[in-house]
Parts: structure tokens; C-alpha cells; sequence
């Protein structure tokens, strides 16, 4: 699995629909005070499912809907994807364990060509491994904050809830909080923070 | 589960504090270690108690990681996040400004560690250092042509001016 | 007593906010103000009320502060600090790397601002910055030849390497 | 007033006697990593009055003594002396309120070859006002703790409590949570701290 792209649109300073395609092994991104680049960061973990508003450096989560400024006028919506590769790992043949008849299988040999007689309909399925649980090469999250207060989370352009988003995430050690994000500011808090949650950060990588 | 935090846990204290482990590599040398706090009659519980870490810098006694200098505190949780990373590598690393309290010589050091981590992971940098640049495969700049409203643009290292402004012909 | 408070307080707002004030001068205009945080009843008391601060960057709208980025804050609390060195000035006052976050067009807005506080003042200044040392009427290197027990020297701007590196004959 | 001289001799990484001079407007201290910068910062809250051994970094006030290295033995003692220019800022010739026969001043007139006339013992005081309370052009302020735990604190040289030390710097704008110390890592803390904080710092300086 692989993190192939971001796309902003009305996402804090990013008014214009903008684009970050990560095809690089290290990416630096660079620019002047003030910019936008831990915008950045902000807009990749509130589409991972991030809740607090504070955590966002915003008093409320409709901060980070584009405000305006000098010349442009506030927008209506901030709309954040990331854009995953998600390839298969590996195939493989199982029998799915619904298939009552299991027993009769041992019996029938399958003639030459390749008939079954016995009577059980056999479920051969064909479970495919990727790194995140969408059956397709390619997975998009979304999540979307309109300026009236509703949110949308999409998977795929399907609607979803939030807890899916984060559930999505689940043991591939990406997330809001995992110790794959770390914020400006924030470099010495891993050896600052407190026994436990020294210890709460590497239950994440467990 | 007890039994996989405790191989995360033991193969992380290897990978941080083992001599050829990501805190003697930062450093050209030391010792640090992680352990587990006991509680207080002296019991170590695997499902709850917390984590200690002990860092020395080359030739130097600190008695709690508090004494350490600001860029030893970064270089010690590059360290530490590059061991739990050996571990368990997450698909991608976002990492911003950690290199704003180092010298150019540890600013050398941290963003050339990173290299041996790409076959499993790739790292997405933000940062002021010219060194840090240097060791990126591609550069992002993000500028504000018009005030307030963020422009993505494309730069190579050249363009990146000595105060740090990116040059006219990379924000078109 | 409440007299004192209150003159300071106005005295320092317009050192801070006013059209001449700091903060104007550090980001080349914007907008900045403080103003005592009102009661549930909306009523402000001189001898106990809270401070809050706005701070607007050119062109740009943050309804609260922590929406500023990172070298924006630094800016803004330096610039806050001259505010209140302007109506009391300490005599001396000691800065350890505050230009961390600054990019290069910052970090020489910040070093040049001190010259304006030199009648009344004098500075000492730690940082990693080159545009910072330059700005230095001197400069005093602290190394350790001997692991783990620090040595001062005296060094010229030339002499401090690329790499931080303190040049062999500064360390003499 | 201005603040001359830093001299440290087994504080923290200084094992060695060491002395900074303050004599140009700005100073910068420069050097790698984990060289000692900080520690200069420590030395001087620490000799101004700070009581918090957390506020230096350490867990116990005993860990700014000399701990040793790989090629030194540990120190026995910490001493730390701030060295101040304290000249004259102006004499006035004030009478001692204390001049029980104040009123028989005016009717004797001093006669040609000065001597008062009058019984009255005047108490003409010269009060030169400094910036510092002490009548000296130079002021040392020396804080030195020793292993066994005993604290000594010296102003030119007699001894006094650390509470004198505190009130020398009452009101001067320095001191050990005063504006004129801004930490490693602390700058956006003037900021970021709460309202009531904030008042705190301008109370200072008013
Ligand atoms: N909802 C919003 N609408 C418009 N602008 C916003 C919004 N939220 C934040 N901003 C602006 O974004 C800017 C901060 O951007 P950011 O923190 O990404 O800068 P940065 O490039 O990381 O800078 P630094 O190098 O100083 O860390 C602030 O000036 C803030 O006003
Ligand atoms: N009591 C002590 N005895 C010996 N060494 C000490 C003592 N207390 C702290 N140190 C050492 O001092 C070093 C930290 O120094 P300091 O914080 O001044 O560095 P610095 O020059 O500010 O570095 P940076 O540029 O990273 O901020 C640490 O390595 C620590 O081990
Ligand atoms: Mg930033
Ligand atoms: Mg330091």
C-alpha cells in the first residue's frame, strides 16, 4: 500500500483545488514562512478521521474551511482525498468455511473434466490480500465539512462514516495519532510525554 | 496481546538501544536503552506499565533524558522513530520541521538515516534546512503568490534561493 | 496597583498593534491588537481580567492565533516582547534560538530588530543562524574538545563553519 | 545598570572555571549540539533566583553540579557569580526624615564659617540612587550549592538568603519568569500561554 496522492480544495489556505502526487521515495516540501506547508499535514490527518478541532490548531473544526483573505471570498466547503495504491499482496484459494458440505468433497473426486457429481455446491472463493480492506488497486478517501456543519466521508466516492475511515486504518500503523505523523513543533514530545503514553505509542506499532 | 507487545517491545529496545541500533548510529556512539517502570513494590506488568527511556550522548553522563541539549532531544526521537519503524514500517512518514533545533552537521546525519528505511516506506519532509533538501528525490514548494491562498509549485534545489524565497521562474 | 497596570498596558497595545508598532514592522504591515477578556457578564476588570491576543499577517483573516504557522508564532511573540521592551525596558535580555522556526527573510527581520533597543539595552542571542551572527557585535563559540565538559572561546564569523563546526583556530 | 560578566565553575557541563563578558550590544553564543549554550541560560536563571529544579532541566536542584564525563570525575560544588555595573544614576541631597528639629533649620542661618548656630543635630543625607539597592559600582550576586546539599548565596562577597537576591532584582524587569528570558523551545510560549498568564508577564513590567 502506498500513498500516491492528496488532493485539497477549500482546505484551510488552499482555496484553489491542489494537487500532491508523492512518486518520490523523499519528498521535501519547502517555502517561506506562513505558507501552507503544515497545512499540509493538518489536511492528511483530519481526512485519516483526526476529531479535535485544537489538534488542527483551529477553536472549532469549521476552521479549516477556507476563511478568505485579502482578495478571495470565504468558501462554502473544504474537501480533502487521499489517494492509495493498494495492490494485491497475494492470492489465495480458500474455501470459504459457509460451505456446508465440506465432508463430501473428500469423497468425490473430481472426474477429468473437471465436474464435480457430488451434490454440495462447493464455494471455492478466491480471497485476494491487499493492505487495506477495499477490493481495488486503486482506494480514495474523502471527507468532506460544509460551512452549514454537515460532513460527508466517502470510500471510493461511497458514502461512509467517519468510524469506517478510521476502522480502515486499523493495524497499518497510519492514524491521527501513531507515530507516523509528526507536527511541527512536536519532535521532543515522544521523549517528553509521560511513561504511558510512551507506552500507548508503541502499542500502536505492536 | 501480552506476547506481541512484548516482541514489539524487545525488538524496538534492540533496534533504539542495541549497539549497532538508530541512537549509537545518530550519535557515532553512546548508549540508551527503554524499559518498562515498575510499579511500586517493583512488579513490571507487560499489559500496563509504562515506558522509561535512557539516553547518553558519547562521553556524557546524563542522569534523565530532561538534561539533554534541544538537538540531543530531536536526534534521540529520530532515533527511537526510526527503531519502532524497523519494527513495524508504516506505508508513509510525515515529518515537520524536526530538524529546526540541529546543527548542520546532525541536520546532515538525520536526513541521510532516512535513506535506509525506503524499501519499506517513503518520507514526506517539511523543512528550512538547505542540507535536508539536498537529500530529498523531489521538492514541493508551497508559496502565497497571492496573499493568504496557497500555491503548490514544482522546484528544483537550485531554485530554492540562500532566504529561502523559491525563484521567479519556479512559482509560475 | 491599577493605575500602573492600565498605563502599561495601553502603553505596550500600541507598542504591539499601533500603525508604528512591532508587529507591523516585523510582517511589513497586517494588523495586531490585545484587549483584556471580558467576564460572563461582559465586564472587564482592570486589576484581574485575562490578556488576549489577535494577530492578522498581511492578507490574511485567522480568527485565533494557533491557526498562525509556526514561524508566524515566533514572529508575533518576538515582536510582542519588543512591544513591551519599548515601555519597560529589562536591562539586558537573553534569546536561545527563538529564530528555530524562522525562515531566512524572517530570521533577518528578527536580527535587525534588535539594533532599534540598543540605547537601553544589550543582547545575548543563541542561535544556529547565520543571518543571526552576522547581526552579532560578537561572538563567543562553546564547544566540548574534551567529551562532555564545555569550553568557551571566542570566535569571528568567519570561523564558524558550514557545517556549525567551529574552526580549528577558534578553538585554540 | 548593565549585566557585565557571567562566571561558571561547575555548573552543569563547565567544569572548568569559565567567564563570559557582556561588553558589546549584542552577543551571540554559537557551537554544535549538546555543547553547553543552554546551560549558560540555566546559569544565569539559576543565580538570579530560580527555585525550580525542572524549570533547569533537572530532576533534583543537584544536578547542576558537575556530573562528570567519560575523561572527568564529578564535581563537589556549583558556583555561579553575575557580575553588575551599578554606577551612580543620580545624587540628591536628601534630609533624613528622621531629623527630629527639622523647623530650626530655617530660623539659624549658617553663619559665614558654616557652622549651624542651632542645637538641632542635622541629618543632611547624600542618597545616590542606583539601579541596584547596594552602594557599589560593581555588584556580584554568586549562588553556589555543594554535593552535600548546602546552599550559599553572596552578594559581594556577605552572605545573605536567596530571598535578598530575589529582592535585588525586584522590579528591574529581571528575573528567573520575567520577558527577558526567553528559553529553547519557549518562544510561541508568551503566545500560546493563557490569558491570566499573560497579565502575569505585563504585571512585570509595569
Ligand atoms: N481556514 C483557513 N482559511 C484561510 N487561511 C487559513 C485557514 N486556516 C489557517 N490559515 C492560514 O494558514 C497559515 C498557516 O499556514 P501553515 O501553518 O501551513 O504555514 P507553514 O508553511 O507551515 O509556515 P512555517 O514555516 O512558519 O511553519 C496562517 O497564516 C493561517 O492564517
Ligand atoms: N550536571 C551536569 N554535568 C555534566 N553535564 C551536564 C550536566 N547537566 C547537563 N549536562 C549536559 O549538558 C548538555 C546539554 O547542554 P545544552 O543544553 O546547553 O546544549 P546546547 O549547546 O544548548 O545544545 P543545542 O544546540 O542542541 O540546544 C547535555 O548533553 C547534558 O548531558
Ligand atoms: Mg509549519
Ligand atoms: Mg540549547
Amino acid at each position: 500500500m502506498r500513498l500516491a496522492k492528496l488532493t485539497l480544495s477549500g482546505f484551510k489556505s488552499f482555496a484553489d483545488t491542489t494537487e500532491f502526487t508523492f512518486d518520490a521515495p523523499v519528498i521535501g516540501i519547502v517555502g517561506p514562512n506562513g505558507c501552507g506547508k503544515s497545512n499540509v499535514v493538518d489536511a492528511i490527518k483530519w481526512v485519516l478521521g483526526e476529531r479535535s478541532a485544537k489538534s488542527l490548531r483551529g477553536s472549532a473544526m469549521i476552521d479549516v474551511i477556507f476563511a478568505g483573505s485579502a482578495t478571495r471570498k470565504p468558501l462554502g466547503c473544504a474537501s480533502v482525498t487521499l489517494t492509495f495504491d493498494n495492490p494485491v499482496l497475494d492470492r489465495s484459494v480458500e474455501v470459504a468455511p459457509s460451505a456446508p458440505a465440506m465432508e463430501t468433497i473428500e469423497d468425490e473426486q473430481e472426474s477429468d473434466d473437471g465436474e464435480a457429481e457430488g451434490s454440495a455446491q462447493v464455494r471455492r472463493g478466491l480471497v485476494v490480500h491487499r493492505a487495506l480492506p477495499v477490493d481495488h488497486d486503486v482506494v480514495e478517501v474523502t471527507r468532506r465539512l460544509y460551512s452549514d456543519g454537515r460532513s460527508e466521508y466517502l470510500i471510493n466516492g461511497k458514502k461512509v462514516r467517519l468510524r469506517d475511515i478510521r476502522e480502515l486504518f486499523m493495524d497499518t500503523g497510519i492514524g491521527t495519532d501513531a507515530y507516523s505523523i509528526i507536527e511541527q513543533g512536536k519532535v521532543a514530545a515522544l521523549l517528553e510525554a509521560n511513561p504511558a503514553e510512551r507506552r500507548a505509542i508503541l502499542e500502536e506499532a505492536a | 496481546s501480552r506476547v506481541r507487545f512484548e516482541e514489539t517491545f524487545n525488538a524496538v529496545r534492540t533496534n533504539f538501544g542495541g549497539t549497532d541500533g538508530m541512537f549509537r548510529r545518530l550519535f557515532g556512539g553512546g548508549s540508551a536503552d527503554m524499559f518498562l517502570v515498575p510499579d511500586e513494590e517493583g512488579n513490571v506488568d507487560w499489559l500496563a506499565s509504562g515506558i522509561e527511556i535512557r539516553a547518553k550522548p558519547p562521553g556524557k553522563e546524563p542522569r534523565v533524558i530532561s538534561q539533554l541539549s534541544g538537538g540531543e532531544k530531536s536526534m534521540t526521537t529520530v532515533a527511537l522513530l526510526l527503531a519502532i519503524f524497523q519494527s513495524k514500517p508504516a506505508p508513509f512518514c510525515i515529518l515537520d520541521e524536526v530538524d529546526a533545533a540541529l546543527d548542520e552537521a546532525n541536520t546532515e546525519r538525520f536526513a541521510s538515516s532516512l535513506h535506509g528505511f525506503l524499501d519499506r516506506s517513503h518520507f514526506i519532509v517539511i523543512t528550512h534546512h538547505k542540507r535536508t533538501m539536498q537529500h530529498c528525490h523531489k521538492l514541493y514548494g508551497v508559496t502565497m503568490p497571492q496573499r493568504g491562498v496557497s500555491r503548490r509549485v514544482a522546484v528544483r534545489f537550485e531554485q530554492v534561493g540562500n532566504d529561502g524565497r523559491l525563484s521567479k521562474d519556479a512559482v509560475e
